[in-house]
């Protein structure tokens, strides 16, 4: 996993409000300042008002919901009953908005600034959304080529609207696949139809288990915003081959992807090292 | 031994993948499965220095990245004398699979790190040294390998096909779902890169006791021996 320079996870203060309840738009959700019709602020989660309550980050739409008491934890007894399924209620019954706001460092004042400079660029990591989702971001929308796909990790470049030295405000639209499926017939998965998404599809039930009334929609895998420098890192790849039939060497054939983010060339240095995690919960490098 | 630099220039914008010559290194530590012996675990750490261009040799870090993994080898080989089953070997050893089936720790995916220690050591303790993970469930996440790593467990890791889409049940499904194949594959392939250098990970399976749609299975099939 990337161990970038700076990381900021992102698992707390997330407040969350089902999308046809709320009449703000994404732009307008996360501009500085905005005020609510009621006059309280959409980020005072200190006092939820009415629609939004306190989101769990990662998680799913209705392990949101079932902490914060709208539905009975579906694993107990015949709870799962009592939570309406998508089937049902239709797609935009677990349709949510998903709310955080963060600080950024001033990277660019005299304390940071010899740390970053001004080649650092900020990078917004979303490790798993289910299924597809609509990113906005101190009031512009991010773009992705790959909206959709549950087991997709996705990263947008946010320099050019992340604010240093001040709020950074986050709102997710987050939309369940677009095949739910009808479980009403039981059986193995339904009417399977869930299967013509790239999601998981135990979801409509199995013979183990009951049908899952959101199908796992959420923003269900880390999500973080990370700091690097101009060209960054990804995806490293080592693979060991051993000389010979007797194990006592080998061969490490590694590589990594380097992107140079920013529009000038770049000369730079490249260094990989093997560190062996010893037994004595030390750590030595070979 | 162990410790490379290389010195790298990039046009603006450009991406691309750098291989490192490679390293030599002698007398690892090898990684067992649980019961053979010990999983020592080596970390590959990859930092990017941007020097300035007019000669001054002045570099900062840019980024970094780092990863767990291990030495050994696994060989596996469809045995017809023993009945068409496939037979493990493990560093040259033979291996008896003692395996269990794994569907996702939890529902509603409340998922964390301490959930996974404990339920894959769950396994480890009842003596088991592999696990296949479903795929009508997910690609299991970092946090459950390196809890395979740490003990042992050997992965087998489907991708998400099933009885969903085995053209069966009522009404009948469809083999060659899911709809959007270049989704599929491009999932698969962020997923391998994500987890491919678990010692652990045993090896993929397209689906659940079946091959996905003929031309997600070719690409997989392409591409995952390539990529070996």
């Amino acid at each position: 996993m990337a161990t970038p320079v700076r990381k900021l996870v992102l698992n707390s203060g997330w407040i969350a409000a089902k999308a046809d309840a709320v009449r703000q738009t994404g732009e307008e959700l996360t501009t500085l300042n905005v005020v609510c019709t009621d006059g309280s602020d959409v980020f005072d989660a200190e006092e939820f008002r009415p629609g939004w309550i306190a989101a769990i980050v990662p998680g799913t739409i209705l392990n949101t919901l079932v902490n914060a008491g709208v539905f009975p934890d579906p694993f107990y007894g015949l709870n799962n009953e009592e939570i309406p399924d998508i089937a049902h209620v239709g797609r935009g019954f677990y349709t949510y908005w998903f709310c955080t706001h963060f600080a950024l460092p001033d990277l660019f004042s005299e304390g940071d600034g010899g740390v970053l400079s001004q080649c650092t660029r900020v990078w917004l990591q979303f490790n798993g959304i289910n299924y597809s989702a609509d990113v906005y971001l101190n009031g512009a929308k991010l773009v992705h080529p790959n909206p959709r796909g549950m087991f997709l990790r996705r990263a947008f470049d946010v320099t050019h609207v992340a604010n240093f030295g001040g709020e950074n405000r986050l709102a997710v639209l987050v939309h369940p696949p677009e095949h739910p499926g009808n479980v009403d017939g039981g059986g193995q998965g339904g009417d399977h139809d869930i299967a013509k998404d790239v999601t998981a599809q135990y979801v409509e039930g199995w013979d183990w288990i009951k049908p899952i009334r959101d199908r796992n929609t959420g923003i269900w895998d880390e999500v973080a915003v990370v700091l690097t420098g101009a060209v960054t890192l990804q995806n490293p790849h080592v693979v060991t081959v051993f000389e010979g039939s007797s194990l006592a060497k080998a061969k490490l054939h590694v590589s990594v992807e380097v992107t140079n983010a920013s529009s000038a060339a770049c000369h730079g240095r490249l260094t990989a090292q093997v560190i062996f995690n010893s037994d004595d919960d030390g750590f030595y490098v070979v | 031994e162990d410790v490379l630099s290389e010195e790298v220039d990039l046009e603006a914008g450009e991406n691309h993948l750098h291989a490192f010559s490679p390293m030599l290194h002698e007398n690892p530590q090898l990684w067992w499965p649980n019961g053979l012996g010990k999983q020592p675990l080596y970390t590959l750490q990859i930092s990017f220095e941007a020097g300035v261009s007019n000669g001054a040799p002045c570099y900062m870090e840019s980024d970094s990245c780092s990863c767990r993994f291990g030495f050994r080898k696994i060989e596996t080989c469809v045995d017809e004398t023993l009945g068409g089953g496939r037979r493990f070997f493990v560093n040259g050893h033979p291996l008896f699979i003692r395996g269990g089936n794994w569907i996702v720790s939890h529902g509603m995916l409340w998922l964390s790190r301490e959930r996974y220690q404990t339920e894959v050591g769950f396994h480890a303790d009842a003596n088991l040294n592999m696990i296949r993970v479903w795929g009508g469930a997910l690609a299991e996440r970092p946090e459950f390998y390196d809890a395979c790593d740490e003990r042992g467990i050997l992965v087998w890791q489907e991708f998400w096909i099933t009885g969903d889409c085995n053209g069966r049940g009522v009404p009948p499904s469809d083999r060659n779902w899911p709809l959007d194949h270049e989704l599929f594959i491009l999932c698969v392939r962020d997923t391998v890169k994500m987890l491919r250098n678990h010692p652990s990970l045993a090896f993929w399976v397209g689906g659940n006791e079946q091959v996905p749609a003929e031309d997600v299975n070719n690409k997989l099939m392409k591409e995952l021996r390539l990529a070996g």
